[in-house]
């Protein structure tokens, strides 16, 4: 099972979610691979220090790259590895325009180490580029991190729409898991009115965990750690348990 | 005076600073220009409302493209104009992919329009990619938003990274007009940690005005307004005035 976590809006949640998700599948004795897709390589840095100088997907994902095998890194948790990013990453939309492979780089390396894990969950960055569509190509599910504000609501179709596109081109296996409602302030009418809409718009497919804002998941990354180990007993750490079990009770 | 509102990182308000920061200089009594280049076009659906059939930028720029003045509508709020933008503009970088002129057509774009104007924003994606590049190149000075938290930190390197390269290549006259705290919420000592951080690192560039966290600056988009208009003596409003007066004495 590969799981991208997708949505072009920016600060939805969608790094913290990919982090978490894959620490609590890794957590229940799972074999799991998080691969950061994002040049901004968040989540690369809330693992890794800088200066323990590693390799990154670029260097796998470009024609005659080195193998993925020689870039994944083990992490301090338990069953849960790496292949981590950099900003070489932004290139690749440059390096590969045109090619007809493009889309199919991902797709390809990862399927060299794809029995090696019983989850991988790829983390994307905030746009719907090359990055994002090798992501979706690659993935057996999408899951969608939304914030619950007026401008998340209007993006959710340009979304839909990709994922429909690559679906119907090269994908026709790729699914919605779900879509998740994060950094949640139950407190706004503004973010429950949103929320009724949300619910309108996906229906049986907007999970019934909620990720309320709780600040222990934004210190997590910090101290380099996931946040079943930095804060088990968190809000934080209950909802994104939550969310696993029922992401496994959807597959 | 062209002022681009960039950082790569998603969510950390560059869409509501652009709407605030170009609203209060259009109540100021300044002719003012908002141009929305991103493809989720948050700035657009703030003012406009889909169904009104309006053009966008991505028309512009193209090579033969429409006159800018073909696509700049009037908004709501007195001497504020918007230059819109659509899911479009997405294909700009695949569309320009290898010209030599590809990162000048925004500013080729604005030189027919700029001396109607006293100031233009610029709003941007969150990447560092051809739509930011373009703005940048045609800007005067960039606001850097920035959110007080570990992953926002992180990400300022490779911005300032970017700032110089177009400065050194192409723009010699681009500054960094400020560094803006967003979203802030005082009663974390991550936040708190985090601020004296990003003075450690930006120093008198920082803006002595912070940006709150304020509903009231969530809700104004979804009812088509500035939030001067929306909730004029809220603290979102507040404080945006006083970001203007600041942007205003740094000129
Ligand atoms: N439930 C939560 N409670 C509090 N803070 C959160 C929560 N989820 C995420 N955050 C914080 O909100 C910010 C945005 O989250 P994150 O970086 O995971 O979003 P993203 O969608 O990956 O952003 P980008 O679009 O830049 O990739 C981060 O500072 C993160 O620590
Ligand atoms: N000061 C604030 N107080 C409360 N909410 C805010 C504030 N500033 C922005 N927001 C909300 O936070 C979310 C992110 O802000 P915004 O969309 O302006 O960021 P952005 O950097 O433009 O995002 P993107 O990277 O997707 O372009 C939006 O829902 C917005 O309404
Ligand atoms: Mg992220
Ligand atoms: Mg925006």
């Amino acid at each position: 099972m590969i799981i991208s976590v997708a949505n072009q809006k920016g600060g939805v949640g969608k790094t913290t979610t990919a982090i978490n998700l894959s620490a609590a599948l890794a957590h229940k004795g799972n074999k799991t691979l998080l691969v950061d897709m994002d040049p901004q390589a968040n989540a690369t840095i809330s693992f890794l220090r800088p200066e323990s100088g590693y390799r990154n997907i670029y260097e796998a994902l470009v024609p005659h790259g080195c193998p993925i095998r020689e870039i994944i890194q083990k992490t301090q948790t338990d069953n849960l590895h790496l292949a981590p990013a950099s900003i070489a990453l932004a290139k690749l939309e440059a390096t590969l325009a045109g090619e007809l492979e493009a889309h199919f780089c991902l797709k390809d390396t990862l399927s060299k180490v794809k029995k090696d894990f019983d989850y991988i969950v790829i983390d994307t960055p905030p746009t719907l580029g090359i990055l994002t569509v090798n992501a979706m190509v690659a993935s057996t599910h999408v899951l969608v991190p939304i914030q619950s504000s007026y401008f998340a609501l209007e993006g959710t179709d340009d979304l839909v729409e990709t994922i429909d596109k690559v679906k119907k081109r090269v994908n026709p296996n790729l699914q919605i898991l779900g879509v998740l409602l994060t950094i949640y302030d139950g407190r706004t009418i503004l973010s429950r009115d949103i929320h009724q809409q949300i619910l309108q718009v996906f229906g049986a497919k907007l999970f019934k965990t909620i990720i309320h804002k709780n600040v222990r998941l934004e210190e997590a990354p910090a101290y380099k750690e996931d946040i079943f180990s930095f804060a088990p007993s968190s809000r934080g750490a209950l909802e994104y348990y939550q969310l696993t079990e029922e992401v496994l009770s959807r597959v």
